[in-house]
């Protein structure tokens, strides 16, 4: 599960 | 998990989200929160908590976008003059 987290791309950030 | 509820007492929510479905962070997370925003004002959201849902809204499974929208609408909207959110640290 971490490794297949690890893959997965980093999210962007919203101010709101 | 606990309802916070934010009044709308200042013209910005005033929060950072990162994470949504297909990224490393699956739910939104709060980053930052802004000084003189409804949600520092409120005093009750913390930076590191993950929202599950919005006015009881649920964010799971939902790309970014879709949740910052989510959010961004419940705030923009005058139905309510606060919003809920359900959150866990």
């Amino acid at each position: 599960v971490r490794e297949r987290r690890l893959t997965l791309p980093p999210s962007e950030i919203t101010m709101l | 998990p606990n309802v916070v509820r934010v009044v709308k007492n200042a013209n910005t929510l005033g929060i950072a989200i990162e994470g949504g479905a297909n990224t490393r962070q699956p739910l939104p997370r709060i980053v930052t929160i802004q000084k003189g925003g409804s949600a520092h004002n409120c005093g009750q959201l913390k930076v590191g908590q993950i929202i599950l849902e919005v006015n009881g809204i649920s964010l799971r499974g939902r790309e970014h976008k879709d949740a910052a929208k989510i959010i961004a609408e419940a705030f923009k909207t005058k139905e309510k003059d606060h919003i809920d959110f359900l959150v866990v640290d």
